[in-house]
């Protein structure tokens, strides 16, 4: 037990360990690691708590001050990119979206800009159907932006309150594809000037500290507005979001906690923080 | 190569001073200056560990506190000790002829690659002169049959798939229509699935049992995080894993989750998948990712 015993070296070097294997970017940690060593100097411990309580209060500081609300346009319809690397959960994270504003009475269209992967069109289009949303296509193969572009004028026409496109995953590193989906964001602004009116990029939760080069090099590429963390209902916590939201500005609106259309939260920065301790 | 480590080293080696040896401490600060390059690569914290002790036990060894030139000797254990834990090469792949097919099992998280990969190491058999049968295993995944079915298409590789059932049956009777029409090597594509899901997992050692593939290969996403400990012991505690297959390694991840998983799997990393065709598959090499984790 800690208690009556004052900080030492193992105390601390035991809460590094919970940080760090929490995918916490190490300088993050050891950042919050010598803060509450600081603050704790020469003191006697009185509980247990004492210590997670004060690295709670300091992670959940980090996290709240932006607002997780999707944008909404100020005459629909919104438009939301969803944009991130190979695998991440984009188009299952796509139907959790459709899902969640269909309960809300929305109505919502898909927009097919994956053209490439084997069967992306057809994977997309199964959930538009599962979630009542009506469904934008030009077919595998066909011009990402063109599908963007068609997309946001049927929606336009068809009254829809939000439109959500689907992109190809693709590395960061690949300046073709990253210029790509420049493109596609040139392309919606062309239709609708202020759209896409909310770009976000799916992270998966399992991934490392690669997430932080990813998003700013997404950010640059078509000015990500909110990060959406997957696959959260697994043993990863996801902690690499703390030094995105810190350092890029970016914040996390939603999380991924299965496979199923329903498996959507939005973003509590509380649970989120008590979730990295459990 | 070693860029991060060569300027971390460099930054802990010139605050040594003007003296040529090096002391206890100086070693301490050293191992702390690999260990934060190896959590920055995504090495899990308990694999750090234990490469650090194998490090200072090497450079004890040495006898590094009488060394003249400790940071060539030091470069030199860590880069030794590195391709010691990630080694050794073993591409090889173990036909049975008794039965007539070689099965490989592929499985993984949601998202690793391994729909993909199936694809790319069918390609690979033909090009050994095999004749690999891709069998849909992944009856959940909207779109998964119809993905493997494009993607066997694309290489002309005959795909195995039934309208409903249970991916174990599906599995037992792919088998044996392999054997029944002359393939030799099946490839099972199953459904991404977490370590943690009872009735998932349960499946799968299912699939294993009902089809005893010659080769079960753990495909993991090269930019997996300190999760890979817990991932990788998940799914190797349950049944044999002979490979590992990480994916995604056309990036910039630092891939030191493939340092993770080998320690934790205890089985060699047979290929790793270098992009989205399906000639994007390498064969190992413990030199290259070595340099890669090591910045
Ligand atoms: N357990 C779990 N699995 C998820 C979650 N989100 C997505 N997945 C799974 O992750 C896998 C990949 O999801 P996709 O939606 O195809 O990912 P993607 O980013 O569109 O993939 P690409 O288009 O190929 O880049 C699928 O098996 C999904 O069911 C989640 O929150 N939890
Ligand atoms: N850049 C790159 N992308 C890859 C590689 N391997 C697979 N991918 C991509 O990663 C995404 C996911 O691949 P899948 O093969 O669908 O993954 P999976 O493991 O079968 O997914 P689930 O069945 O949902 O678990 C796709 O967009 C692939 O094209 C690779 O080595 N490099
Ligand atoms: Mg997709
Ligand atoms: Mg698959």
């Amino acid at each position: 037990t800690l208690v009556g015993k004052t900080i030492d070296r193992d105390i601390l070097d035991s809460v590094l360990e919970v940080l760090i294997e929490a995918d916490i970017s190490p300088v993050v940690a050891e950042a919050l690691v010598s803060e509450l060593e600081a603050n704790y100097k020469r003191t006697v411990i009185e509980s247990e708590e004492q210590l997670t309580t004060f690295l709670k209060e300091k992670l959940k500081e980090q996290l709240a001050s932006r607002p997780c609300d999707l944008i909404v346009a100020d005459k629909p319809p919104t438009v939301i990119l969803i944009v991130g690397v190979n695998g991440s959960g984009k188009t299952t994270s796509i139907a959790k979206l459709a899902w969640l504003l269909r309960e809300d009475g929305k109505k919502v269209m898909i927009g097919a800009c994956d053209t490439f992967r084997a069967a992306a069109v057809e994977q997309l289009r199964i959930w538009a159907e599962r979630t009542g949303s009506l469904f934008e296509t030009k077919g595998q193969g066909a011009d990402p932006a063109a599908v963007a572009f068609s997309a946001t004028e049927k929606a336009i026409e068809q009254g829809v309150d939000v439109l959500i496109l689907d992109t190809a995953g693709r590395l960061h590193t690949n300046k073709n594809l990253m210029a790509e989906l420049s493109k596609i964001k040139r392309v919606v602004a062309k239709k609708i000037p202020e759209a896409p009116h909310e770009c976000l990029m799916i992270v998966d939760g399992t991934t490392g500290q690669n997430a932080l080069v990813q998003a700013m090099e997404f950010k640059k590429a078509t000015d990500v507005t909110g990060l959406f963390v997957t696959k959260l209902d697994g043993t990863a916590k996801g902690g690499v979001v703390i030094r995105i939201h810190r350092e890029i500005d970016i914040p996390v609106k939603f999380i991924g906690v299965g496979e199923k259309m329903e498996n959507i939260k939005p973003f509590d920065a509380g649970d989120f923080v008590e979730a990295l301790f459990s | 190569m070693f860029d991060n480590l060569q300027k971390g080293l460099s930054r802990v080696f010139s605050g040594f001073g003007r003296k040529k040896k090096i002391t206890e401490e100086d070693l301490k600060e050293t191992l702390r200056e690999i260990r934060k390059v190896l959590l920055e690569a995504d090495v899990a914290l308990s694999v750090v560990r234990e490469f650090l002790s194998k490090v200072e036990e090497k450079a004890i060894g040495a006898d590094i506190l009488k060394d003249l030139k400790p940071e060539q000797t030091i470069v030199g254990i860590i880069n030794d000790v590195l391709c010691e834990l990630m080694g050794p090469v073993d591409h090889a792949i173990p036909y049975n002829t008794k039965r007539g097919v070689t099965v490989v099992m592929m499985c993984g998280l949601q998202g690793s690659g391994k729909t993909t990969t199936c694809g790319k190491l069918a390609k690979w058999f033909v090009k050994k002169s095999n004749k690999p049968l891709l069998v849909a295993a992944d009856l959940q995944r909207p779109g998964a049959v119809e993905q493997l079915r494009v993607v066997g298409e694309s290489i002309g590789v005959s795909v195995y798939s039934e309208e409903k059932g249970r991916p174990q049956k599906v599995c037992q009777r792919a088998v044996a229509h392999a054997i029944d029409k002359g393939f030799d090597v099946v490839i099972l594509d199953t459904a991404g699935r977490l370590a943690i899901d009872e009735e998932l997992m349960r499946e799968l050692k299912d699939i294993h049992d009902l089809t005893t593939p010659e080769q079960v290969y753990l495909v993991c996403d090269g930019m997996l995080g300190q999760d890979a400990v817990k991932s990788a012991k998940g799914f190797a505690d349950r049944f044999e894993i002979d490979g590992i297959i990480m994916t995604k390694l056309d990036g910039d991840a630092r891939g030191g989750a493939a340092l993770t998983v080998k320690s934790v799997v205890g089985k060699p990393i047979k290929w790793i998948g270098t992009g989205e065709k399906l000639e994007a598959l390498e064969e190992f090499h413990p030199d290259r990712i070595a340099s890669r984790i090591l910045g």
